[in-house]
C-alpha cells in the first residue's frame, strides 16, 4: 500500500484538485483507492458533492478515537473511498499541540487501522504545521503540485528541508516521488520559464505530464465531481490520466 | 491609523498580490503606508526584492520584543515601509500556542509601538490559525480578496464567523471594509458567475473595480517590483489603482 501526501505550504496550487483527480483517475486503471481530507478548509470533501458540516463522521472522529476510523470512510465511486473533513478538523491542531512529536504520529495511527487498498492519497492544507507534519509521517511518498509561478517555486525550498527533517525525526521510509507541473499556461514565458527551471533543478523529479490551466478542473466540484466526469475529452481531464500512469509507472521521468 | 487585515484561509486568492500592490498605489497616491508580513512564507519580503532568509530583523523579532518594532522597519519606496517575515516566524505559532486569548494580542503590541502611518496592511497566511487571529485582533478593518473560483467562494462562509468571534472577543471595532474579486476572467463563465454570485450577496460590500487575470501581476514579483513599476498601463496594475481609490475613499461600492 503505497501512501501519498499530496503537499505544498503555498496557497492554491492544486494540491485538492491533483488529489480529487489522481485519485478518481487511479481507480478508473482498476487499484483500490482511498483518499484523505486532511484540510479543515475540507475542499475535498466538497468537491465530491458532500457538505462537510452535515456529516457525522470525519477525519477528526478518526484522529480522535483510531478504532473508529473504518466507521468514518464514505464509498464515493466504484473502487474510491473518501475519509472527508470538515471546520471541527481545526480542532485537531489545538488538541495535540502539546506532544510535539507524539502529536505528529496521529494520523499514522488512524492509517494502521486501514486496509484493502491500493493507494492512499492525503490532501494537505496550505501550511507546514500539524496536519502536513503528520501526514509526512504517515505517508510512504510525497508529491508536490507546483503551480508554475515565482512563489510556489520558491516555496519547494521551505518544504525540502521539512520533508527531510521528518524522514530523519519520524519516518525513515519517506521518499520525495515527484512533482507535478500544475496550471501550466503555454502562451506565458514565466510559466515556461519556471517549468524550465524545475526540470533542470529537480531533473528525475518532474513528471512529464503537466496539468494545463483549464477552467474544467475548476469548474468540476461545483457539480461534485472529478474533471473527467464532466469532460472526458478536456485538456485537464487528459493531462490527470496521464499522470496517473505515470505515477502507477513508479517512474516521475 | 486604519490597519488593514488582508485575510483569506484559502490558499492562493492574492492576498500577498493585494498587499504588495495596493500598498504601492496608496503610497503613490501620497499616503505614507506601512506593509507587514504576517506569513512564514515571506513572500510578500520576497516580492519586493528582499532575501528573507538573510535579514537579521524581521516581525518576529517585533513579536518576541515590541520595544525593537522600530527597528525592524525597513524603508522601501517614497513613503512606503515594510516590516519583513522569514521561516523564523513559524516559531510564533509555538511560542505564543499557549496563551490562546493572550496570545492573539500580541500583534497589537507591536502595532501600539507604530505611529506616523496613515495606513497599515497586514499580509496574513492562507490559515485561520495565531496569524490571522492576531491580525484580526490588531486590525482595524479587513479586506477579503475573493478569487473568482468555487473554493474561494466557500471559504467565506467559513471566514466571515471567525470574524464575527474576534470582533465579540477581542476587538469590538473590527469591520469587515470589503471584498476584492481577483483573477477574475471575463472569458469563463465561472468567473462572471462567482462574481455575480458575490455580488448578490454582500451587496455594498464587493468594490466596483476586479483585478483581472493578468500574467503582469505574477511576474513583477521575480523583479522585486508592484506590478505598477514593471507595466503601470497593464490591466493588473490600472486595476489596483482603481481599487486604491475606492479603498481611499473608504466605500465598496
Ligand atoms: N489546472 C487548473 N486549471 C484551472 N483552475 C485550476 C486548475 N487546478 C486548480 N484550479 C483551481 O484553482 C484553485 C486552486 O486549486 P486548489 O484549490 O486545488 O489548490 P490547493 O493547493 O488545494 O489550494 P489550498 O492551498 O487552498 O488548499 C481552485 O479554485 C481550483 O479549482
Ligand atoms: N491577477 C492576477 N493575475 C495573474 N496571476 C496572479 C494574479 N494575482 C496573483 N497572481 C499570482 O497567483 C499566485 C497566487 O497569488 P498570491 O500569492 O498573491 O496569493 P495568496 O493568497 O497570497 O497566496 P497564499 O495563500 O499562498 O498566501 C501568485 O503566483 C501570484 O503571482
Ligand atoms: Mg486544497
Ligand atoms: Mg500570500
Amino acid at each position: 500500500m503505497k501512501i501519498y501526501a499530496v503537499a505544498s505550504q503555498k496557497g492554491g496550487v492544486g494540491k485538492t484538485s491533483l488529489v480529487q483527480n489522481l485519485g478518481y483517475e487511479i481507480s478508473q486503471a482498476g487499484k483500490r483507492v482511498l483518499i484523505i481530507d486532511f484540510d479543515p478548509q475540507s475542499n475535498l470533501t466538497f468537491g465530491f458533492g458532500l457538505a462537510p458540516e452535515e456529516l457525522e463522521k470525519t477525519i477528526y472522529t478518526a484522529l480522535i478515537e483510531p478504532k473508529k476510523t473504518n466507521s468514518t470512510i464514505i464509498n464515493i465511486r466504484k473502487r474510491l473511498d473518501l475519509i472527508p473533513a470538515s471546520l471541527d478538523l481545526a480542532g485537531a491542531e489545538l488538541a495535540f499541540a502539546g506532544a510535539i512529536l507524539d502529536g505528529y504520529s496521529k494520523l499514522r495511527e488512524v492509517i494502521k487501522q486501514i486496509s484493502g487498498y491500493d493507494i492512499i492519497l492525503i490532501d494537505c492544507p496550505p501550511t507546514l504545521g500539524f496536519f502536513t507534519i503528520n501526514a509526512l509521517a504517515a505517508a510512504t511518498d510525497v508529491l508536490i503540485p507546483l503551480q508554475t509561478h515565482a512563489y510556489a517555486y520558491k516555496a519547494i525550498d521551505q518544504l525540502l528541508p521539512i520533508i527531510e527533517q521528518v524522514r530523519e525525526r519520524a519516518n525513515p521510509k519517506l521518499r520525495l516521488c515527484g512533482i507535478v507541473l500544475t496550471m501550466f499556461d503555454v502562451r506565458n514565458n514565466l510559466s515556461i520559464a519556471v517549468a524550465d527551471q524545475a526540470r533542470k533543478r529537480f531533473d528525475g523529479l518532474v513528471y512529464e505530464n503537466v496539468v494545463p490551466v483549464n477552467v474544467r478542473v475548476a469548474e468540476s466540484p461545483l457539480d461534485g465531481k472529478a474533471v473527467a466526469e464532466v469532460d472526458p475529452e478536456s485538456r485537464g481531464s487528459r493531462a490527470y490520466r496521464a499522470i496517473a500512469k505515470e505515477v502507477l509507472n513508479g517512474k516521475a521521468k
